[in-house]
């Protein structure tokens, strides 16, 4: 921003371009700067300079809210379910995730659930492999659900730590597909009640408004337990995690910035924001 | 939905003998409001709003009676114009073999687009040849043979650890077996890496594509301006494939990367299946687009 001498119509349509630009959406920015101007006319918000600190304690606010961490039962095996729309990076975030486990020493099985899309299971298989996790697969064309079922009880019988289950990218708008997602958490829920502990959406960071759509409808379906932001490394800014979790509240857990098994974060709400603005 | 927002316009415009500065002022918001809802870049919008105001002020509006629908055909006038004409033709070189480079994000849908179209020209009585050239992603390789056995279709592939080497060596097999459409499927890039995106320089240069596509998906937001531009300025992509078009996303990406790029909206991806790849419809999308 410039120093301006106040806050007119000009400041707030550059603040309005830089939320819109950062993906925000449309009525997330249209909502914030709307609380801005009730704000400037009730505070002492008289130059441009406390207008960007306004919204980003706005939008920090929003995505501190609490429920960062995965949630982990108290008995093993901790079971993790990851879903979202196609190429989002489901199959990396999850040999990623598996990875943190398996540094840590546990015994970590992957449920190859993607039984639909051309060697979907040969990849999960390469990541099993570069990560120190074994993996359940079936032949391509099976019933994925019989995949986490085979899953679940190997895990019981191997007394594995983790069960982390791949299933097919899927967009949200195919009513047959999110019934097959949750025909695969009810097999879960059967085999191990409970399960599964965490149903993680990915989301790609160069999605725009769609994602909102995403997260309602697959929470609709399975219910989120929480978010991973991928692709964070390029120079989108993924903003519409604000309307998500502020609109949702589904909390961002992890983010993705970059194809190495190495490129997995927790959520950090501050740095988030710092990047929303650079 | 816009077409009722526009009624509402009709029935304050109605009468009045042009379309004035101030009665458009509503009728562009909603335009803004319907093209920023639809993914479409922000100074992507402005510009067309701007382009729509021109046309529209001053416009002569006592011969149609209906001042507020005659904006409306501005409106999805321009946005057609924009769009582009159907021009999906995949342009094929006058000496065979002709080579078509796939490029674009990661998880964007290259793979599966280069199989679909393949699939489109082997029905229309070509030979075509599916080059596997990412050797980064783990099972890229298996994934287009997969697809290449499903559809008869054969996959070169080869140890080399190198793109450029593999789509060199595919060429030479298609030139000395007489296939007559050689695919090269890259792999998924950051349009912001160097190395990777010298890399694809590096392949173009050495088999010279006749068509470099340019594979984007139909959810993307307002960074598809962005990522286009690179692509396009380090490749003079020659078309775009929209991918993921089946969802609901409405797909404001069209008009961002149609508009930084000026090139040529070809394909666009229906579904995961091998036959959902259709060709572009430009007032289809402009519709979508405007909600
Ligand atoms: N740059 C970058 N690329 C990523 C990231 N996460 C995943 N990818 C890449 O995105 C592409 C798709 O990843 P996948 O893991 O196959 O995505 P998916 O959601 O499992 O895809 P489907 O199973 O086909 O729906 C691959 O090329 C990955 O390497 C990330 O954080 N950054
Ligand atoms: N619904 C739908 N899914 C699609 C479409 N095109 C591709 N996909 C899916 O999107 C995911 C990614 O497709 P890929 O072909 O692997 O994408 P890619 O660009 O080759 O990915 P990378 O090589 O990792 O960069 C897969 O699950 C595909 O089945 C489409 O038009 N509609
Ligand atoms: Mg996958
Ligand atoms: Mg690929």
């Amino acid at each position: 921003f410039s120093s301006r001498e106040k806050i007119d119509g000009a400041v707030l349509e550059e603040l309005e371009q830089i939320l819109i630009e950062s993906d925000i959406g449309v009525q997330h920015s249209m909502a914030l700067i709307g609380k801005l101007e009730e704000a400037i006319k009730t505070r002492d918000l008289d130059r441009p300079a406390l207008i960007k600190g306004y919204i980003r304690n706005e939008i920090l606010g929003v995505l501190s809210a609490d429920g960062h961490q995965l949630k982990r039962p108290a008995s093993d095996p901790f079971v993790i379910m990851v879903v979202g729309v196609n190429g989002v990076g489901k199959t990396t975030t999850i040999g990623k995730l598996a990875r943190r486990f398996t540094q840590a020493g546990e015994a970590v099985l992957l449920a190859a659930g993607d039984t639909f899309r051309a060697a979907a299971a040969e990849q999960l298989e390469i990541w099993g492999g570069r990560v120190g996790a074994d993996v359940i697969r079936h032949q391509s064309g099976s019933d994925p659900s019989a995949v986490i079922f085979d899953a679940l009880k190997a895990a019981e019988s191997r007394k594995a730590g983790v069960v982390i289950a791949d299933t097919a990218g899927r967009l949200h708008t195919k009513v047959n597909l999110m019934e097959e997602l949750k025909k695969m958490k009810r097999v879960m829920d059967k085999v191990i009640p409970g399960t599964p502990h965490e149903v993680l959406l990915v989301l790609d960071a160069t999605t725009g408004q769609n994602a909102l759509s995403q997260a309602r409808i697959f929470n609709e379906a399975v219910g989120v337990t929480g978010i991973v932001l991928t692709k964070l490394d390029g120079t989108a800014k993924g903003g519409i995690v604000t309307a998500i979790v502020g609109e949702l509240g589904l909390p961002v857990k992890l983010i993705g910035i970059g194809e190495g098994m190495e490129d997995l974060r927790d959520f950090d709400p501050e740095e988030f924001v710092r990047a929303l603005f650079e | 939905t816009l077409t009722e927002k526009f009624n509402t316009v009709i029935r304050d415009v109605t009468g009045k003998g042009k379309l004035s500065e101030e009665n458009i002022q509503d009728a562009l918001k909603s335009v803004k409001m319907a093209l920023l809802e639809a993914d479409v870049n922000y100074k992507v919008v402005r510009d067309f709003l701007n382009r729509v105001k021109d046309r529209s002020v001053g416009e002569e509006v006592h011969r149609s009676l209906n001042p507020g629908q005659q904006f409306i055909k501005v409106v999805q006038q321009e946005l057609t114009a924009l769009m582009g004409g159907t021009d999906s033709k995949v342009k094929l070189a006058s000496a065979a073999p002709t080579i078509i480079m796939m490029a674009g994000l990661q998880g964007s849908g290259k793979t599966t687009s280069v199989a679909k179209l393949a699939r489109i020209y082997k029905n229309k009585g070509h030979r075509p040849l599916m080059v596997a050239a990412d050797v980064y992603r783990p099972a890229a390789i298996h994934q287009l043979q997969v697809l290449g056995r499903d559809l008869g279709i054969p996959v070169y592939s080869s140890e080399s650890q190198d793109p450029v080497a593999i789509c060199s060596a595919a060429k030479q097999k298609a030139v000395a077996e007489g296939f007559d459409l050689v695919f090269l499927d890259t792999a998924g890039r950051l349009h912001i890496d160097d190395n990777l995106m010298h890399e694809l320089e590096r392949i173009k240069a050495d088999v010279s594509p006749h068509e470099i596509l340019f594979v984007a998906d139909a959810m993307t937001g307002q960074d598809a301006v962005n990522i286009a531009q690179r692509f396009n300025e380090r490749l003079e992509i020659t078309g775009v494939i929209l991918t993921k078009l089946d969802g609901d996303a409405r797909g404001g990406a069209a008009l961002s990367i149609r508009t930084v790029t000026e090139k040529p909206i070809k394909f666009v991806g229906v579904g995961e299946k091998m036959d959902q790849l259709e060709v572009f419809h430009p007032d289809r999308v402009a519709s979508r687009i405007l909600g």
